[in-house]
Parts: structure tokens; C-alpha cells; sequence
């Protein structure tokens, strides 16, 4: 659904940040 | 190079020609009719071309994910699709998700009113995840602008014009030309 793809791309994009971060 | 291109988001290729002979994929003993072919052939023929993607540097990519964060926590799309567009395979792939989610937000934008039901859920999608992004306390003043009108572009319905109303209440009712309109039908009539 269009909720779970937005929250899936917003989540995915913060764990790379985080992941670079570290 | 690299800086010009980190400052332009624009991707880094670098073109080297590799000497067939020197690669390794011929044998170092050819025999006399391949020696041949190769005189024949012209001497471009004789280079592989390859083609080498230069890595983002660490900041450059933080950078472009930072803004495609920010992008999709105001709804702006488009640039966060073209950001992220500028990334690597992984970051590619989210692009692509981008534009999944612009592509079903401007479909159920620009359905009609008999037809909005057929994006439910995208309407729905749309307005939960604005209530979840309201609620935040860094969510400046210009964003909540944004997302009020997105709420509204989402909800919009057309006004039926008052010609229209007229025309819908003045339609003849089915079966008032006929002459038997009005009248009482024999029990005969009503069975057939």
C-alpha cells in the first residue's frame, strides 16, 4: 500500500544515514 | 574532477581502453589463421572498452540522503526522488520508490469524483501519514502549509454547477412521453 511503501523508503533512508554516521 | 561533479550531483565515469592482447583472454600462442583475422580486423576493434563508476565520497552520499530524509518528510516528492536518483544502486532503488509513491498520489489527485473511491487507499495513506507528521514538534511553520494543502488537493471535491442540479431535478421521469402514462394498467398489462 502506499502508507507501508512511504514508511518503508522513509525507514530505509535513515538506516543508511545511520549507517554511515556510525 | 570529483569535486566538480560532487557540487553538480552529477555521476563520475571514468573510460579506459584495455589492449585485447594484454587482458588475458587470448592465448599467448595464437595460431596462424588468428593471427590473420587480427591483421584483417581494423585496429579499434582490438580495445575493450570498459567503463568505471567512481564511488560517492562518505560526505557526498550523508549529504544527498540527508535532503531525500528531509524531501519525503515534507512530501516533496520529486526532489526526493531526483536526489536520490544521484546516488548509488541502493540509493536508485529508493528513487524508484519515489516515484512509486508520486505516481499514486498524483493518480488519486487527478481522479474524477465518481472515481476516488478506486484510491481509497491511497487518500487514506496519504492523510495518516500527514496526521503522524503533524504531530511533530520540528515540523516548521511553511511545512504545515504544505501538508494542510495536501490534505485538501486530497479531499477536494468538485462542485456540481447549478446548471447541472437543474438539469439532474427537470429530467423527465423514465416513461412520462407515453401515453399511458399515468394511467391505470389492466391486471393483464402488469403480468406481462
Amino acid at each position: 500500500s502506499w502508507k507501508s511503501t512511504y514508511q518503508k523508503t522513509r525507514r530505509k533512508i535513515r538506516n543508511k544515514l545511520s549507517a554511515l554516521s556510525s | 574532477a570529483k569535486s566538480w561533479c560532487a557540487m553538480q550531483a552529477a555521476p563520475l565515469f571514468l573510460v579506459s581502453f584495455v589492449d585485447e592482447e594484454s587482458s588475458g583472454n587470448r592465448s599467448s600462442w595464437p595460431d596462424r589463421k588468428e593471427n590473420q583475422r587480427q591483421q584483417e580486423q581494423p585496429r579499434a576493434s582490438q580495445h575493450e572498452i570498459q567503463l568505471h563508476r567512481f564511488a560517492m565520497g562518505r560526505e557526498s552520499e550523508k549529504a544527498l540522503l540527508e535532503t531525500a530524509s528531509s524531501c519525503l518528510d515534507n512530501f516533496e516528492l520529486l526532489s526526493a526522488m531526483r536526489v536520490l536518483a544521484a546516488g548509488d544502486a541502493d540509493m536508485r532503488s529508493l528513487s524508484e520508490d519515489c516515484e512509486c509513491l508520486r505516481n499514486g498520489y498524483l493518480r488519486a489527485y487527478n481522479a474524477k469524483n465518481t472515481e476516488k473511491d478506486l484510491h481509497i487507499e491511497t487518500i487514506l495513506g496519504v492523510l495518516e501519514m500527514v496526521k503522524e507528521l503533524w504531530s511533530s514538534q520540528s515540523l516548521g511553520a511553511d511545512t504545515r502549509v504544505r501538508l494542510a494543502v495536501m490534505v485538501g488537493e486530497m479531499l477536494k471535491h468538485s462542485p456540481v454547477s447549478k446548471k447541472k442540479v437543474d438539469a439532474i431535478l427537470n429530467r423527465p421521469l423514465l416513461g412520462s412521453q407515453s401515453q399511458r402514462f399515468g394511467k391505470r394498467a389492466s391486471h393483464k398489462c402488469l403480468s406481462s
